[in-house]
């Protein structure tokens, strides 16, 4: 396991530690300041991102959600691309899908996941499979408007 | 079904 790989991952167990009381601010910046200082950080960082905010724990994956917002806010058009794609987007959609992991999934999370795809629809236009998944939501009758 | 995704991704799952 590279050097980046471990640091992220222990930067974002810390970021995102169910235990913390508050933010760990410290460690929220660090991740992204690494996120988007080394190669191949914004693939391994959006992967550990994808499987944060799936965590069975409600605490770990909401402040791994805002984890997620605090890097689309502060890394950059590249990061906005990486969590763009249907490979990223799909793990946000399977939080909110019955098919898949909507019915374990608690509705606050659930709600926390709309609320950003929904900003993100206006905050990051470029972004187009982020309305496209979205409207899909939409259709599936996932959300009401 | 899925919808047919683009290079470098993939597809769009439905939920």
């Amino acid at each position: 396991m590279d050097v980046v790989t471990t640091s992220l991952e222990a930067l974002i167990q810390r970021a995102t530690n169910s235990q913390n009381q508050k933010p760990d601010v410290a460690a929220i910046e660090a991740f992204c300041v690494l996120l988007t200082k080394e190669a191949e950080g914004i693939q391994i960082g959006t992967k550990l991102l994808a499987t944060h905010i799936q965590s069975l724990n409600e605490s770990e994956a909401l402040q791994a959600l805002s984890l997620l917002d605090t890097c689309m806010k502060k890394c950059g058009p590249l990061f906005h691309a990486e969590v763009g794609k249907f490979r990223f987007l799909n793990e946000m959609i399977k939080l909110v899908s019955p098919k898949y992991l909507g019915g374990r999934t608690t509705a606050t999370v659930r709600q926390k996941v709309l609320q950003l795809l929904y900003a993100w629809i206006r905050e990051y236009p470029r972004e187009l499979k982020i309305k496209e998944a979205y409207e899909m939501l939409k259709k599936q009758g996932v959300i009401e408007e | 079904p899925v919808i047919r995704g683009f290079s470098d991704d993939e597809p769009l799952v439905i939920a």
